[in-house]
């Protein structure tokens, strides 16, 4: 199941075939898709971002994660896929060759390696990194909470042994510290999108207070059209709002950060369900899941190529 | 590889700001080792939580006794993760 074309996108996969596919992608795409190594984990594992790009120096780009909380497979299968819709519709898709002739995405499959990882051999439920927290018999830190937005404010915990430990310092898990110096030293990002679940929501900052951002009504208007976009396929509904107003408060999560350095379109998917399956959805759900979610990020993406800042 | 036999995932719907606070405090009850997948934050959301099953009477009787109503979201954890690892070793095969 290694070769791009024979692989089985509608079923989960371990992280070592995940990688084994990522490379597939650059022998199927060597003229678009690289693959880019921006740093290891914590457990010292590779951790790689596909890289879009039909040329051009530094151009202006597009941030897509998936999997930074590792019990979310739903997330990293969805991006599989839609990675594959990308690669495929360059050249085909009028939109989509559009877009790939002036800007580059970054897409990175699994943010968290070593919790992923784990998820499949030890605990299903694990959610967080895997690092060791000095002085406590319980690991990791969660990594949408230790980003330097609101660090350590509200709706995380400063005990290691909760599933929203914010960790000791701002970008201290490596893992979040390997993003930082990639969005810093590109210094030419646009957008950033997270993907997790699950709620189905699209959201926008800010997290770790309820004040609106400057841009709220831009950001509100296009994450309305995007859910649209995405509900027109199944019917799937969503709901469009700010990370706290629509859930709750949440500090230290990463759209927070990119926000709050100049990437104006900053954006975090939840995934269906709405209480059926909750994160663990069976793998029939993978490709409905992955073609609606497409469609949504398809129009913020097209938006951000549109309104150059 | 951990085993969630008889654990359940509860969806909990409360009808009031005073029964959000109820939950919080359950949420605080380390002892519990309830996860909660989406939080109590307000009586508009619903609120998932993973209970271990030895968790699961005191968790029932504290709900029936507050007047918080839930449902069963998910019967039984491990038999659902019995059937994800099924497909994947399915798939796999395939």
């Amino acid at each position: 199941g290694r070769d791009a074309k024979s692989f089985d996108y509608a079923t989960y996969h371990g992280l070592e075939t995940l990688y084994s596919w990522m490379d597939s992608m650059v022998a199927g795409h060597p003229n678009l898709i690289s693959k880019v190594h921006i740093g290891s984990s914590y457990e010292n594992r590779p951790m790689y971002v596909l890289k879009f790009s039909t040329g051009g120096s530094n151009r202006p780009a597009i941030w897509i994660d998936a999997g930074i909380h590792s019990r979310e497979w739903i997330s990293t299968a969805s991006a599989v896929w839609m990675a594959n819709k990308l690669a495929t519709d360059f050249g085909v898709d009028p939109s989509v060759t559009s877009l790939l002739g002036q800007m580059d995405v970054y897409l990175m499959i699994v943010t968290n390696p070593d919790g992923y990882a784990f998820t499949h051999t030890n605990n299903r439920m694990w959610r967080k990194t895997r690092s060791v927290n000095p002085g406590s018999t319980c690991r990791g830190v969660d990594p949408n909470r230790n980003w330097d937005a609101g660090f350590g404010g509200p709706g995380a915990s400063k005990n290691p042994c909760s599933d929203s430990y914010h960790g000791p310092s701002a970008h201290s898990a490596i893992e979040v510290n390997n993003i930082v110096n990639l969005i810093k030293n590109h210094g030419n990002f646009k957008s950033f999108i997270s993907i997790h679940a699950y709620s189905q929501l699209l959201m926008y900052p800010y997290g770790y207070i309820c004040t609106d951002i400057p841009d709220q009504a831009e950001l509100h208007s296009v994450g309305q059209g995007a859910v649209q976009a995405l509900s027109s396929l199944y019917g799937t509904s969503y709901k469009v709002g700010s990370i706290c107003k629509i859930i709750y408060q949440a500090s230290g999560g990463s759209i927070d950060w990119t926000y709050n350095i100049g990437i104006k379109y900053s954006f975090a998917f939840e995934l269906r369900d709405t209480g059926r399956y909750g994160f663990l959805l069976p793998a029939n759900q993978i490709i409905p899941t992955a073609t609606e979610t497409w469609l949504g990020l398809k129009y913020i993406m097209e938006y951000v190529r549109d309104h150059p800042y | 590889r951990k085993v969630f036999t008889g654990d359940q995932v509860l969806r909990i719907d409360a009808k009031s700001e005073e029964q959000i606070q109820l939950l919080k405090e359950l949420e605080n009850t380390e002892v519990l080792e309830l996860d909660f997948w989406t939080h109590p934050v307000s009586s508009d959301l619903p609120v998932d939580v993973h209970v271990p099953y030895v968790s699961l009477n005191v968790v029932r009787r504290f709900l029936q006794d507050n007047e918080i109503p839930f449902q069963v979201m998910i019967e039984d954890l491990q038999e659902l993760l019995d059937k994800e690892q099924e497909d994947l070793q399915h798939d796999a095969m395939k």
